[in-house]
């Protein structure tokens, strides 16, 4: 049982470290509290944003904490993959270089898997492979329209959706 | 695998029957505030058994019936196709009555448990805690949960 | 004292009514739980976007509750406005039309009171009279600079910021 | 009234002594994640005494001193400008030794209890009940606070 946990933690670590080097040009890693006895302690997050010492993860900023979180879930996600992800608006504090950097990595790791992200971000918009349009019609209902061309936000404004 | 198509049909903003097909790799959905993105995130919660009720911002089950159509049950259908076409179909249906409400699971078309729908999920690595749904808000919160619960997290896949 | 407190609700629900209005088109108003005795229960907020019914609060989509919740804040500074307002990343769950209202509310109410936003939307840094930028160096150390020529983000980049 | 400027030495992430001068009217902050805008917003937090430690993102007040520097103290100072252009300035100053730390506030060049800049910030509508400063992820809170709550806030002013 310890050893399964074991086999899982060290290689989602591996991954965890790749893909936080690459969405933030940081360093991060995972650590056991008790890497002897690990069901007697927690798992905690070590990282360390570009040109700064390691910080308690609770000082990071919105931006950083969303790409650390991201990382675990990308970490996670090329341990045990399913078969969908549903991510709504996780771009929301990533400044523009961050935002981008983030949609590629969406775009890669979905190759193994099928991604639907929420967004009004044009870099999300602008990677994405398909797009779905919704809006609320006036009689009060929503609906969605599958989009064939992408109208990039000027500045987040909803892309003008052309029925599929 | 991937998810084919969700439907729709009286749940929360969808008054109105609504099919959303679904295309393998990157999708994106946008639109204005307020026109109903976030709820079809809900509808996936909803009908994979994935999280609580106030979790899809609703008191109760029967909120999330559309309260504009009159109708008294809403209900959502996922369907997921494999690598050999086969289709897996999850579907959730409540169905309001004067003072009551009740709930129900399909599993390929037949009534099932939600233990059994969180079985059968499971085996695709499709659970409340593999991060398969990410909410609005709630990225961050990877990083503020409690040690002992992150490694919660590990404990279930091994 | 309950005349106090009524004096002051009163007020600012009607203030409340107005901006709401004004940001959302929508239909918003205060109430108390107890209208005889206040102190007996509590302050419920009645949010109806455009086109739709009355709806539970919590079930407001992220960026209906992000207005309604600033309309609360404006409609509380008319009643009893303060020096300063400082907003962090407000309009984040804003689509673009409704940061921009958002933007023309803030300069208008900036007109009693002076208001900092950190915003990384356009809409906001359009409508500023002033914009400070805040970089991080090489040595790990933040700055500040004074932007007199404003320049307008592509999508959500930073301004590039000359010092002043 | 307005603040006229924001002096911070050592705070967080301005391990260089930085002044931060404000006008009158609507100023934006931008820059990239992690440059230290909200940074920025702790510092007023922090010499107002608006808020908790935890809410500045710090388990404890040494952790708000820059550990880039390796000084042993860190101070923000707010000088506000009435319309009658006299200054009101607040100051606050943690400074550690080996086993433990202060922390001064200042009023007016004396030094002072944070109830007495409570007091004396409340003439001008400035509390930590006052909506003043809105944290990062903090603004839907209005809404999903409790009624009670809500009202208290009301309380205060009558
Ligand atoms: N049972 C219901 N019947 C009808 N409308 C509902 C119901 N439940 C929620 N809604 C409405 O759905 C809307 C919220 O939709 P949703 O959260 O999906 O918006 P969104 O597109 O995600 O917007 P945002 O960009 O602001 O996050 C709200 O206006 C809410 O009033
Ligand atoms: N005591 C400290 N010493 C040095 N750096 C610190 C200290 N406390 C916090 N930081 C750093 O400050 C940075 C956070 O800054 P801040 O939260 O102001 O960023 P931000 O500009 O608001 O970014 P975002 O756009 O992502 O919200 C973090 O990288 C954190 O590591
Ligand atoms: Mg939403
Ligand atoms: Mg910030």
């Amino acid at each position: 049982k310890r050893q399964e946990f074991m086999l899982a933690f060290d290689q989602i670590n591996q991954n965890f470290q790749d893909i936080f080097a690459e969405l933030s040009h940081g360093h991060g890693k995972l650590e056991l509290e008790h890497p002897e006895d690990p069901f007697a302690g927690g798992l905690v997050i070590r990282a360390q944003p570009r040109d700064k010492k390691m910080q308690r993860i609770e000082a990071l900023s919105g931006g950083e904490k969303s790409l650390t979180a991201l990382s675990f879930v990308f970490a996670f996600q090329r341990f045990a993959p399913a078969p969908f992800y549903a991510f709504d608006e996780v771009d929301m504090m990533l400044d523009g270089s961050n935002a981008e950097r983030l949609a590629r990595m969406v775009k890669s790791q979905s190759a193994t898997a099928q991604f639907v992200a929420v967004s009004l971000r044009r870099p999300m918009i602008e990677n994405a492979d398909h797009a779905i349009g919704v809006s609320l019609r006036a009689d009060g209902y929503s609906r969605v329209v599958g989009i064939r061309e992408i109208h990039i936000p000027d500045e987040e404004q909803k892309p003008e959706p052309q029925p599929v | 695998m991937r998810i084919k198509e969700i439907e729709l049909d009286n749940f929360k903003s969808f008054g109105k029957h609504t099919l959303v097909p679904l295309l393998d790799g990157f999708t994106t959905i946008s639109g204005p505030n307020g026109s109903g993105k976030s709820n079809i995130i809900d509808s996936l919660l909803f009908a994979l058994g994935l999280s609580s009720t106030r979790s899809m911002r609703a008191e109760r089950l029967p909120d999330l019936l559309n309260n504009l159509s009159g109708k008294n049950e809403a209900r959502v259908t996922v369907r997921f196709l494999n690598n050999d076409n086969e289709t897996l179909e999850v579907s959730r249906r409540i169905r309001v009555k004067e003072n009551s409400y009740t709930s129900t699971y399909w599993l390929n078309g037949k009534t099932a448990t939600l233990t059994e729908i969180h079985e059968e999920l499971m085996k695709y690595n499709v659970s409340p805690t593999g991060f398969n749904v990410i909410m609005q808000g709630d990225v961050t919160g990877i990083v503020t949960m409690s040690a002992t619960e992150r490694r919660k997290i590990i404990d279930e896949l091994a």
